[in-house]
Parts: C-alpha cells; structure tokens; sequence
C-alpha cells in the first residue's frame, strides 16, 4: 500500500522495528483467492533463505509452478474439493485449479499484509508511490480457499489445517459467513486449533455496517478488525448547470468529457422498470441516455456494473449517488466512462435540480490524488458494528484499521473493475472493504511477533487494542461518516490501530487455551460442543462458577436486562443493577506503578475498578483488578459507552467500556 | 424421491475411537461406509477437528448422526469476502 504505512507511522518509525533478520522469520498466511506470484509484492530480493521451520509446500496446477514461489512467497496451496463437490468441476477457462488468482483479492490483501518494497506503484496515476506491506520482510504463503462460486467451509477447515502444519505464525481470513455459534463456525473451529499452536488469527469484521449486531467473525480467539479511512481522497467534481458545484471521488482515467456541459439525466426517468433508477443491466433506454451524464442510485447490483450499464446504453458519463444505507461516505472506483460517486445529500441536491430544470446539464473534473485530508480516520459506513450477537459480552469489532480506498497489487487475470468487459490490466488496484483492514493487522501482528516471539496471540491482540487510539491529535474523538458524529467502541471497538505504540504497550492482557475453555463453560457449551470445537475431552467443573465476565479480554462489554414497558425517550428505572469483570494484566515494561483513571458516558452508569494502583518489580510480573459496573435499568436499545486506563505516567494501557440494555 | 447429496463436515470424538482401530483414519471410514457405500472423503482433518468431510444425503446424515463416537453432522455453509 503506498499511503497507510506513513499514516501508521511506521516509514517515521522504522528503525523502532525488528532487524530483518528476525522479521523475515515470520511466516503470514493467507486465505483467499490465492495469489499473482508475477506482481513485484512478492519479489524476494534481499531476503535469506526460507525460514527453517516452514514446512509448506508450493502447489502446482494451471499455470502456476514450483518456480511461482520463492523466498518471499515461500508457499501456495489451493483447496477445491469442498467447491467442485457442491458445483462440479472447476471450469479451467474461467478459473484457475491451483493457487493463481484470477480475481484480483487474494493478491491485494497478501501483499498489504506482507508484500515487499515497491516503487513506482499507482492504479492510472492515482494514489502513487512506493507501496509496501505492512510487514515488508515478513514471508507469505497463500492458501487458495475462494473461488468464483465462494468459500465453502470444508476448504476453509483444510486450508486451516494445512496452514497449522506448514507452521505460519499469523494467519488472516478477509472473509466471513453467517452468525453461527463458535462450535458450528468453521473459522471458529480452525481458528481455536491455530491459537493453541500460537498462531495468531486475524479475521475482517463484515461490510454489513452501519447496522449494529452486523458483524461476523466475534469468537474471542479471533482478532476482529473493523475499517477506517486514510487521509486520502481522489476528488472529482460535479459542475451543474444552475452554476452549483459539488464533490464526489472518482478513479477515473481515459478519455475526458467534451469541454462543455453535458445534458443530465436521473435514471429513473430514463427507464421503462421499477427499480431503473439502480442502473442494473438493460434496464435503461439508450434513446434516453445516449450522450447525457447519467445520475444512478447506488445499491443492489455492483457500482462499477452501474457505469457498465450507462456506457452500454450510449452514455457518456455517470454520477453515482449514496442512498440512506451509505450517508456521505465516498468509496473511490476506476469506472469504465467518466463518473463520480457523491454522498446522499449532494445526490439529493442534484435530484431536486433533475427534477425542476427542464433541460439540466452537468459535467465532470477529476482532480487526482489529495493527501492530508482531515478528519481522518473516520469509520467507514460499511464496517460491521457491535453489539455482538454471539457473546454480547464480548466487545467486537477488536480495533479498526486503514480499510478505505487502499491501493495494492493486483492480478493480471482481471481488470481494476473486475468486470468480464473491463480488459484494462494493472499491477495495482484501489479497493475498499474489511477485507483491506484485516490483512493491514495481520501485517503489523507480524511485525510484533517479530519484535516479541515468546507473545502468545492474544497478548499481541492485547497490545494492538490497548494502544489504539480514539481521538485525533486535537483531542476530538474518531468520527463515523455515517452519521458524522463520534464513533462509539461497537464501531471501532479499542480505536484505530498504531503499531508503533502496540511495540511497546506497557501491560498486556494475556490469555491461553485454558482461558478460552472456561470461557465455554460459561456459555455453558456441553462438553461435545466444547469436543467439536477444542478436540479434547473437557468437562465443566460443576462446582465452579464460570463468568464470561472474567474472560481475561482487553476490553469491556457489560449486558444488562433493560427495563421493560420504557422507552429509550422515557427514561430509565431505578435500582442498581452491579456487575464484576475480573482482569490479570502481565507487566510487559520495565518497573513501574501504573494507577488507573475512568471515564463515562453517563451518570446513570458508576465505573469503580479496585485496587486502583498496580505496581510491578519486573517483567512478566502480573496483577489483577476488578471492576465495578453499577448501571440503573434503562430502556431496550440503550448503549453507554467508557474507558478505563491505566498509565505509569510514560505508557497507557487503554480499554473500551460498552454498556448495553437489552 | 431420490434425495441429493450435500457436504457435510462429521466432526468426531478421537477418545472414543474403538480399540480395533489401528489409525483414526479406519475408523473415519468405516463410520462413513455404515451409512453410506458409495460416499468419499473429500478431506480428513488433522488439526482443526478430528473428522473427515463428506457427500451425503439428508437420511445419511441423520444415520450418521447417531452413529458412536460422532459429535457433529454440520452441514457446509458458504463464506464470502469481504
């Protein structure tokens, strides 16, 4: 990527990071559409041999060799049998039977986790300079799990399991399904087997936001990454013809528009369907469309698809307007003809000029690449939000990461749009989605095993979410585009990753499979649940008490019954409802006494943690603490939000509260 | 009505493994063969669970289901990127 690894800090920073050799004994593997082993992300010039513990193998089948890898892409696998067994055989002239990614995905998130030093990328122009992964001399091997129908999840379970035996030390899944419980949850279940080996998971959190209870991937093994933006826009201006201007973002490049206004039209009003105003294919009447911009509701069918539909009918540009679902946030697409995206009250400003200008007329500009851009980050609209649904004890998503119009490398097989008719080729793509976020934390996990081999996964967890920050430097907290007001931790969960305070993070939060196993037996699993997903024979001890409170977790989620026949507007009850959350913290820092400071959102909820100061003679030493929520019954659908941190003064260690009534 | 196969994943209880057995993996397929000839594994699982998966009809599944030493007949589901 050639922006997020200055936004993070980590170009100002680099000589904070491990020498190579130690960062090229890290081992990233990826599942996903597999990889472009061709792409310049994965050249391996300046790395040693592969690291002797790699047990990996690399795949052959349609064009892809043993050549294909080398000592940066160290392995590549592919998983079909799931797939071919449901949809028959892999058609080879649609797809590849072997690791090569046909689709673009794959390439683009193992190279933001880990793809080397390259200079000169950009997608026509756009976002350029020197891209890299977040952990440039980490090794990658790529476990092909996604194909054109999906991911089936016997595939996933034996990439999983293939994965664990090739021995990787961070794996990442920009991919989810459904909200099953852990044990009926493929990626849960492989995902457990992983953390017992130490291998760190990283999952993306869903685009199914802004609603809440729309995230995926909540088990607490799993690191649940969320997406933010960078302080990066590709602007591009709508002229009206009633004098008004307005800004969209485009990546657009070709051929520009006539140097004069263009004729405008609603889509529609230029359809004989219901649903014409989306630009789905053959749905618009080219007699109505040709030589005009056309304005497209976005939704339903993909938004490069809707540019597709108006160039087929004879127009000559499009502008592409949010709806309610996606407010103001503007995601950025190389669109085929000339075309911007604009957020839902600029489209609704240009619908009420379509409607009352009897000859309306628009163009376009596109201006480029703009860096700086304030506030940034904010949370993308489309991040999956919290509650969580499984465990709303457990806060998810885990932290945000840059998820927002991030560039990076890109298959050969497939245009920037992916669209069939697209037959531009590029070695960089720019795209958004979880999927981005997630792979920019399996990179910088990477980096901080590097740094801290003996760190289990979750103390690595720990130091991501206990570092990342929830207020821009002037003190403001993080916004969400989709409402334009201040994020809250079931949006962001911790705040925004900053992988060089996560180095050294002070107090870690560490956990083992034991944790996770009482855990289950708080959620009361029976002992085959728990079989199905620990592969052990455990049995709840009857006569201990079992909290998901205490689960040993860097963050706090309480959940309370809420008071019924009240609503949210008419106020709460009275009588305290008091719940304790048990925490150990591991002292990760030198000596030092650590005291611990509280905030709340409302007065109708007391936050007490006891004692109040930590003192640690030495590394590894731990302590532990309660905390006290004490909350009144308030209405269903009520959320209040906190934060506890502990500080000596030079490091903070910091956890989200979210408090909810249901 | 003939009724069509679909994949499962039949997540199994090694402790129980029957002391004929001299490979967990005999054991997989024997368990598979009692409730179908015809069925193949499409994997076995080492690490991530102890079982195997499989194409089988909805009354093969329930058959397996009850079969010893069987924990969990889970239908496959499918994942998207993200």
């Amino acid at each position: 990527t050639t922006r997020t690894p200055s936004f993070l800090g980590l170009d100002q920073n680099a000589a904070m990071f491990p020498e190579s050799e130690t960062a090229s004994e890290v081992i990233v593997g990826v599942l996903d559409t597999g990889v472009w082993p061709e792409s310049p992300s994965f050249d391996d010039t300046g790395l040693g041999p592969v690291p002797s513990s790699w047990k990996g193998e690399c795949e052959v089948g349609t064009n892809f060799t043993k050549s294909h890898c080398n000592r940066k892409l160290i392995g590549a696998r592919y998983f079909a049998r799931g797939y071919e067994a449901t949809l028959g055989p892999i058609d080879e002239t649609k797809e590849s039977r072997s690791p090569r990614d046909d689709d673009g995905h794959g390439t683009h998130t193992s190279s933001t986790a880990a793809g080397s030093v390259v200079a000169g990328a950009n997608l026509f122009g756009y976002a350029a300079g020197t891209a890299r992964g977040m952990a440039p001399r980490a090794r990658v091997a790529v476990y092909k799990v996604c194909w054109l129908g999906g991911c089936f999840s016997s595939d996933i379970l034996a990439a999983l399991d293939k994965a664990i035996d090739d021995n990787v030390n961070v794996l990442s899944l920009s991919l989810g399904g459904g909200m099953s419980d852990y044990y009926r949850d493929s990626v849960a279940i492989g995902a457990f087997a992983a953390m017992e080996k130490g291998i760190l998971v990283s999952c993306s959190a869903g685009n199914a936001g802004p609603s809440a209870y729309s995230l995926s991937n909540v088990a607490p093994w799993l690191t649940t990454v969320g997406a933010g933006t960078l302080d990066r826009d590709f602007p591009a201006f709508v002229s009206l013809g009633n004098g008004k201007n307005f800004s969209g973002v485009s990546l657009y490049r070709g051929d520009s528009l006539p140097g004069k206004l263009l004729p405008f039209v609603y889509a529609g009003n230029a359809t004989n369907v219901t649903n014409g105003n989306l630009c789905m294919t053959d749905t618009l009447i080219p007699e109505k469309v040709k030589g005009k911009i056309v304005l497209c509701d976005r939704g339903v069918n993909p938004r490069v698809q809707k540019g597709s539909v108006v160039k087929a009918a004879g127009g000559l540009g499009m502008v592409l307007t949010n709806t309610a679902a996606n407010g103001e946030e503007l995601v950025a697409d190389a669109h085929l003809l000339p075309a911007t995206a604009v957020g839902q009250t600029t489209g609704e400003a240009m619908k009420k000029y379509l409607f009352s200008d009897p000859n309306p007329t628009a163009t376009i500009l596109f201006e480029g690449t703009k860096v700086g851009i304030e506030p940034s980050p904010v949370v993308a609209a489309f991040s999956s939000r919290g509650p969580n649904s499984i465990t709303p004890e457990i806060l998810k998503p885990d932290l945000i990461a840059p998820g927002v119009n991030i560039l990076a490398s890109w298959s050969g097989a497939v245009g920037p749009t992916g669209l069939a008719e697209d037959s531009r080729r590029v070695g960089f793509n720019i795209i958004s989605g979880t999927s981005m976020s997630c792979p920019h934390v399996s990179g910088l996990a990477a980096l901080l095993k590097a740094a801290h081999p003996d760190w289990s996964p979750a103390a690595i967890r720990s130091a991501l979410m206990t570092t990342a920050y929830t207020a821009y430097k002037n003190g403001k907290l993080l916004q969400d585009v989709s409402t334009g007001k201040p994020s809250t931790p079931f949006d962001h969960g911790a705040g925004h990753v900053d992988p060089v305070s996560a180095l050294n993070p002070g107090l870690v939060y560490d956990l083992n499979v034991d944790d996770y196993l009482n855990f289950l037996c708080a959620l009361n699993y029976t002992s085959a649940q728990i079989n199905n997903l620990a592969r052990r024979n455990f049995s709840c001890d009857a006569r201990k008490t079992y909290s998901v409170n205490d689960l040993n977790y860097p963050s706090f989620a309480v959940s309370l019954p809420a008071k019924m026949g009240t609503t949210a507007s008419s106020g709460g009850g009275t009588g305290s409802t008091v719940v304790k959350h048990a925490r150990t913290v591991t002292n990760a820092g030198p000596p030092g006494t650590y005291k611990v400071s509280v905030s709340s959102s409302s007065d109708s909820v007391k936050i007490s943690v006891e004692p109040g100061t930590l003192t640690f003679s030495q590394t590894n030493e731990k302590k532990s603490y309660t905390v006290t929520f004490s909350a009144t019954p308030m209405p269903p659908n009520t959320n209040e939000f906190g934060r506890i941190e502990w500080s000596d003064g030079k490091y903070v260690v910091g956890s989200p509260v979210a408090i909810s009534w249901t | 009505a003939v009724e069509e196969k679909r994949t499962y994943i039949v997540h199994m209880a090694k402790s129980e493994m029957p002391a004929r057995f001299e490979e967990h993996t005999y054991w997989y397929e024997s368990s598979l063969k009692s409730v179908s000839e015809s069925a193949e594994m499409l994997y076995t699982y080492n690490n991530v669970v102890h079982g195997f998966s499989t194409r089988l009809t909805p009354e093969e599944a329930r058959e397996m289901e009850t079969r010893p030493g069987i924990l969990l007949v889970l239908p496959e589901l499918r994942y998207q990127l993200h």
